[in-house]
């Protein structure tokens, strides 16, 4: 019970936000009780499922540095099964409160205790970068999900964000492993995305998923309606690929 | 002479590295000396100009952090005009290392100095954050171009991006303006963009620049050449809009 998976990926735009919505939204439609966590000062994750961020009774900046108790300030989504700890742009002043903090990349695995008995799964929507909000997250998960964008830049950082794995996992969570690796914004017409798709499996191997995200304008749309793609449109690419991916992070397929 | 220019956007993924390699080859195909400054640990502006990051005298961390002058690090790239002051993931350590320098958002601003009276322009490349890196750039800067996606998630982010040119602009930079706001991956059929763009225009009016970079995928491919567009493709959509914006930056248009 109560699956931590962190997606992160240090590489700006690669679909971390959308997929923290649409797979925590799809794994909810199954039936599962889902907690999306946002862990990013840009609160794309509590804005895109159309949480109003001046009616919050908190954020994680209230749990992280005030030590306010996680379930005060937990909420639940237009979506069933599916809560959110939303947050606000005040984590951005985070970093550099917890940089001399004794413990300062536990801070986030302590906090989290109170809500891991009551989910199944508790995804945490990283920002564009390695720093201590990705490893309070890495921390306190149990899995790492790597979106990687199929363009030639997704390559370049894979290698440092397995360094920072690899260190948290020697130093801080040993028990940390990969979910999976979650290719997204596939665009079949150029060359280029299915060169970058093979050298990812030959670097991850079975651990890619078979579900691939095809660009699909109806993910760019459904934030603007507050809505995960199941929800604003239900046949869409987007929602059916999603979907599947659910059952692969749930071991159906 | 010598107009420092960041281009920043703490939301990932927008194209800043894109509009830096880009506008940069532009502006020196036009006959401006240029220099690119990468200060983004991910290194891309270095990589997508085909730099072979193993084989680097030196990059940006052993400026701000051991003192090293920065001409001993100035390279060519493959494009005549351009220039770059490379990067590479060691810069990923330089934000923790100086949060207790003395002085600490000035570090680039000294440190560039020797170069000011070189070029026409210098373009700063950012990460996805608005941590110390970026400061440092805004705080050496003369101006701010932001580069905005046309999504929904892209407005999210201006607020918080505003507040800290705000806070630089009062505190440790008076003369920083806005040089102008990019619209980028513009796609026509969707929406969602277009109202993007209006709701842009109504905060920033004359400051968004008239050339709307549209979604091109010779842009996306060309890095992996180790090129800009207007080198690789020339004749594409991406080379003429990029060269159009060139212009106006120059002040022709
Ligand atoms: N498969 C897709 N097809 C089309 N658009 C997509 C897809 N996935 C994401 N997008 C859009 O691309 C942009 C970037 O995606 P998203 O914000 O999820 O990335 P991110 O990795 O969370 O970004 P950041 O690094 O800023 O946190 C968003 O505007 C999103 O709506
Ligand atoms: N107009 C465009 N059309 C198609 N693809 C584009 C366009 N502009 C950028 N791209 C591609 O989109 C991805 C993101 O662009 P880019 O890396 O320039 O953004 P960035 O803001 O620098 O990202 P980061 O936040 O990680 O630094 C890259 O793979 C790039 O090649
Ligand atoms: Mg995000
Ligand atoms: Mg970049």
């Amino acid at each position: 019970l109560g699956k931590i998976i962190a997606i992160a990926n240090q590489k700006g735009g690669v679909g971390k936000t959308t997929t923290a919505i649409n797979l925590g939204a799809c794994l909810a439609a199954a039936g599962n009780k889902v907690l999306l966590l946002d862990m990013d000062p840009q609160a794309n994750s509590t804005s895109g499922l159309g949480i109003d961020k001046d009616a919050l009774k908190g954020c994680i900046y209230n749990v992280l540095i005030e030590g306010l108790p996680i379930l005060e300030i937990r909420q639940s989504t237009g979506v069933p099964n599916l809560d959110i700890i939303p947050t606000s742009v005040q984590l951005a002043g985070a970093e550099i409160e917890i940089v001399s903090r004794f413990n300062r990349e536990r801070i986030l695995k302590i906090a989290i205790t109170p809500v891991i008995g009551i989910y199944d799964f508790i995804l945490i929507d990283c920002p564009p970068s390695l720093g201590l909000l990705t490893i309070n997250a890495l921390t306190a998960a149990n899995t790492l999900l790597i979106p990687i964008q199929c363009e030639y830049y997704a390559l370049e950082g894979v290698v440092q964000l397995m360094n920072t794995y690899n260190l948290v996992k020697e130093h801080l969570n040993p028990a940390l492993e990969i979910e999976g690796v979650l290719m997204t914004m596939f665009d079949a017409r150029t060359n280029l995305a299915i060169q970058v798709i093979d050298e990812v499996k030959k670097h991850f191997k079975d651990k890619v998923y078979k579900s691939i995200i095809p660009r699909n304008v109806r993910l760019s749309e459904a934030p603007s309606h507050g809505k995960p793609v199941i929800l604003y449109a239900a046949k869409s690419k987007g929602a059916e690929v999603y979907t599947d991916l659910a059952k692969e992070v749930m071991g159906i397929e």
